[in-house]
């Protein structure tokens, strides 16, 4: 179903995103 | 094309009633007078959105403009403070609100500007991982118009 690859495609998008974001660093560059 | 231009706001606004802040949090109109938008600072970093600072926030505004502009331009001011001396990240790129258009006329493409700043100190703050994941959680639709909210504010920083 090509609606369902999308939705996976995009929450793979969104989760990777999110992830990334959280991995980086807090506050100020040091 | 009204969609495009509300949709910003009106997701922004799904993620800040996250914060269940003690003043209303379900429209525009609402978050004009500054009230939970200033509570939901305080959550993000109440060391810097200090108890004293948000003294300064008048809840009892009501319809009266000048009131709610004066709010709005506290919380910005603290904002890009916050940005510059404890993110130490520029958002001089970044197109200031116009908060009396937010404050006459509950404009939702300024308001949604307001809380994309404010968005941007919560997925930043030393408590990051918990704002984050609590994104994670919301409406897919939701979560895409937060991922690009965060992603034009990147573009626009300067270390």
């Amino acid at each position: 179903d090509p609606n369902m690859k999308a939705g996976a495609a995009n929450e793979g998008v969104l989760a990777n995103f999110f992830n990334s974001l959280l991995s980086k660093k807090t506050g100020a560059p040091g | 094309m009204e969609e495009n231009k509300t949709a910003l706001v009106e997701s922004l606004i799904i993620w800040l009633q996250t914060f269940n802040t003690p003043a209303p949090c379900r429209t525009v109109e609402d978050l004009t007078t500054g009230a939970a938008i200033s509570q939901a600072l305080h959550q993000i970093d109440p060391a810097w959105f200090s108890n004293q600072w948000l003294s300064r926030i008048k809840t009892d505004v009501e319809d009266n403009w000048r009131l709610k502009m004066n709010n709005l331009k506290k919380i910005l001011q603290m904002v890009i403070n916050y940005y510059n001396e404890v993110l130490a990240q520029e958002i001089s790129d970044f197109p200031s609100p116009d908060l009396a258009k937010v404050a006459e006329h509950s404009h939702p493409v300024e308001m949604g500007r307001l809380l994309q700043l404010v968005l941007g100190c919560a997925v930043r703050c030393e408590r990051k991982q918990d704002y984050i994941q609590i994104i994670m959680t919301l409406e897919e639709s939701v979560q895409h118009v937060v991922m690009t909210a965060i992603q034009e504010l990147m573009s626009k920083e300067i270390m």
